[in-house]
């Protein structure tokens, strides 16, 4: 473990925190992104399989949990408690889209072919673009409720962390995964157009607006 | 390849 790797997943479960915390107290999920959380949720529950198989740490583990249970309890206040708020019409990004090429990646880019190796690759590919139908929700309603945005902020300086983590442990340990890094960075780079938005307006205390 | 190394990260 590093700096880079623990203030990453600090950050991610900040993410996580973040939104769910905004969607219980507002008892709303307007302006969120019902796909997107349930690609996050996929993208968990194929991850953290091993979960019951092999135990690498306690933070590990109740990491693992963790992220499951926020993203299943996200998607059932999007789905089903608050299903009244939800902005069904915003959120129409196919999710096929997503899934089908990285399952298809999976099966192409993986490190043995055993069931969980591609279960894992394809998370990794997953989880690039799980983030696409909620900023395909922002661009569509035009703006992002600056909670959303902090929300935003956070998960994307998650992978950004992590990229700093994969140099220190290449340049530390010689550890290289390339199928995490070259996903790692797609996922940062999807971000840097929102990051731009973000300090420039969200910091100086204006709305995000995405301009239409 | 990685799967032999332990998958430790998140």
């Amino acid at each position: 473990m590093n700096l880079f790797r623990l203030m990453g997943d600090v950050s991610h479960v900040l993410a996580v925190f973040i939104l769910l915390a905004k969607i219980w107290r507002t008892r709303s999920a307007a302006g969120i992104s019902g796909r997107s959380q349930i690609l996050f949720t996929i993208v968990y529950l194929a991850r953290y399989m091993d979960l019951f198989f092999s135990f690498i740490s306690l933070y590990n583990t109740v990491m693992k949990l963790l992220f499951i249970s926020a993203s299943c309890a996200t998607v059932y206040l999007i789905y089903f408690k608050f299903r009244a708020t939800y902005d069904g019409n915003h959120d129409t990004f196919r999710i096929e889209f997503v899934l089908v090429p990285s399952l298809l990646l999976a099966f192409i880019f993986h490190y043995s072919m055993s069931f969980f190796e591609l279960a894992w690759s394809f998370s990794i590919f997953l989880e690039a673009v799980a983030i696409l139908p909620q900023l395909f929700m922002v661009t569509k309603t035009g703006e992002a409720e600056n909670i959303t945005s902090h929300y935003l902020f956070a998960l994307g300086s998650y992978r950004a962390l992590y990229i700093l983590n994969w140099i220190y442990r290449y340049y530390t340990e010689g550890h290289f995964d390339p199928i995490a890094v070259c996903a790692g960075i797609v996922q940062t780079i999807l971000y840097c157009d929102f990051f731009y938005l973000y300090v420039t307006k969200v910091l100086q205390g204006r709305k995000l607006q995405v301009l239409p | 390849g990685l799967s032999k190394k332990v998958k430790d990260e998140l």
